[in-house]
């Protein structure tokens, strides 16, 4: 049974797009699993993060979010060139979805609903979430396992942090949804400013030392070349330390990932 | 009568709230007009950015948008200790007042209608936008009389330009209000990556050369260093980059604002 975890951040720009195709690579190229990514985000990123190695399918997600009876999501997974990755196609029409969401029953446990199948094929399942608290993220938090948190270098990312666990813990206590958080990733640690890294690294050790994850990302112009390039790290720049890091990523979560 | 700008794109960490407060500040400290900014993101940056300047109110925006019958946006406003400039208290209900909005009538019109007094009021009123396609942007498009998109040098930023166009051009239509395109800002310009800045620049140079701004913001920590101590760069770093950059971007659109 496949372990589901949501990346999910309400500040924007932060690494949340970016983690969740260079993190579902390292785990199909280096841990040998596969690997099913969702993209509830409007922008549809990952799709183009990849496009190098994705073709488009029929089916989109707020075809299965919106039907009327359960629809599985597998009618709209599609695998891609990479060896152990499926995904789902990009989706500009969820920001209506999103909207139209608001009004059904039970809202929140649709994508839940959708994921049953989904859950047996796959080891991991990871799912990439918009800068926003609505109703598409809620459902990606009630569908996962796990949240991952990405934190860049900033005062506002680090505020950021404490509105989505306060969402984090509204999942858990009114909707009854064990949902753990797998953890905080610092990403785009530069390392020119340490001044304001040591600010905002002390002040995520402060207020959440037991979630920091042990790997952190740093600012590496090859994750961003690589994203116009249309490939993951892995396939433009495998020596670089943006490859590097999302490696020792997913080393570091792969044994929290298959514990039962 | 004010002028209203809407600082807005899709894509998450462009940009948006930096350009909001130092754009401001410059309007207020070197061109001398009175500013209004209205902050109609449910993260309440605006507030963070300038909490050395700000005192937090009691009104609250949600409380005018979601009033049964039309309130006045100035019972919000206070004065910040910046001379010139004004604006709203942060507020993170603005999550669930943009679901509670979905079923207004009219629900695009709510913010334009409590805008009259401030027009009075004001030189120019800017609004801070969440990375988003939603009700609160909606709200600040149909409000606004332009429409300022920040972009960073990366092909994700790039193609969520083309996004906010499409809902400009649904706001010029379908809702028959007159919104201009006041330019696209080039956010975040790197010295050292001239190969992606080449690449995206180019790019939005083949794309919309007609819209790009003349003044580009360069990379400068100072700026996110000033957001850290809560102070805008021109209190914080004057002599910076980063502040020349919005002081040039103040006199840019000073002009073109002003004319009738
Ligand atoms: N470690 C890094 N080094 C350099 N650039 C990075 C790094 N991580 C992300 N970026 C760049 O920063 C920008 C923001 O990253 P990304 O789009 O993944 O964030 P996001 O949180 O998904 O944004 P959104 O909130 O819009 O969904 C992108 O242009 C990306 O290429
Ligand atoms: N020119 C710049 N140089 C250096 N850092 C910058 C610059 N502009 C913005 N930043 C930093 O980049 C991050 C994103 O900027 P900001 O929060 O203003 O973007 P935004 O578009 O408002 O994000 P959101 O989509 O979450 O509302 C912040 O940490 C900010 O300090
Ligand atoms: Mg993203
Ligand atoms: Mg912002």
């Amino acid at each position: 049974r496949a372990q589901v975890v949501a990346v999910a951040a309400q500040k924007g720009g932060v690494g949340k797009t970016t983690t969740t195709v260079n993190l579902a690579c390292a785990l199909a190229l280096t841990q040998g699993q596969r690997v099913l990514v969702i993209d509830i985000d409007p922008q549809g990123h990952v799709a183009s993060s990849l496009r190098e190695s994705v073709r488009i399918a029929g089916t989109s997600l707020s075809d299965i979010l919106l039907a009327h009876s359960p629809r599985d999501l597998m009618e709209a997974v599609r695998d891609s060139e990479i060896e152990g990755l499926s995904l789902t196609p990009p989706d500009k029409a969820l920001n209506e979805t999103d909207t139209r969401l608001s009004t059904r029953v039970g809202r929140e446990y649709i994508l839940q609903g959708a994921l049953r199948t989904a859950r047996t094929l796959f080891d991991t399942i990871i799912i990439d979430c918009p800068p926003n608290l609505g109703n598409l993220t809620l459902n990606a938090l009630v569908a996962a396992d796990h949240v991952l948190v990405p934190c860049d270098m900033s005062i506002l990312a680090f505020e950021g942090v404490a509105d989505l666990l306060g969402t984090v813990a509204i999942v858990n206590d009114r909707l009854r949804h064990p949902l753990s958080v797998l953890g905080i990733l610092r990403t785009r640690v530069d390392g020119r400013t340490q001044q304001i890294n040591e600010a905002i690294g002390g002040a995520l050790d402060e207020n959440y030392r037991h979630l920091i994850l042990d790997t952190a990302i740093p600012v590496n112009s090859a994750l961003a070349q690589a994203q116009a390039a249309g490939r993951s790290i892995f396939q433009y720049a495998p020596q670089s330390r943006g490859a590097a890091a999302y490696k020792a990523l997913a080393a570091e979560l792969a044994g929290r990932l298959a514990a039962p």
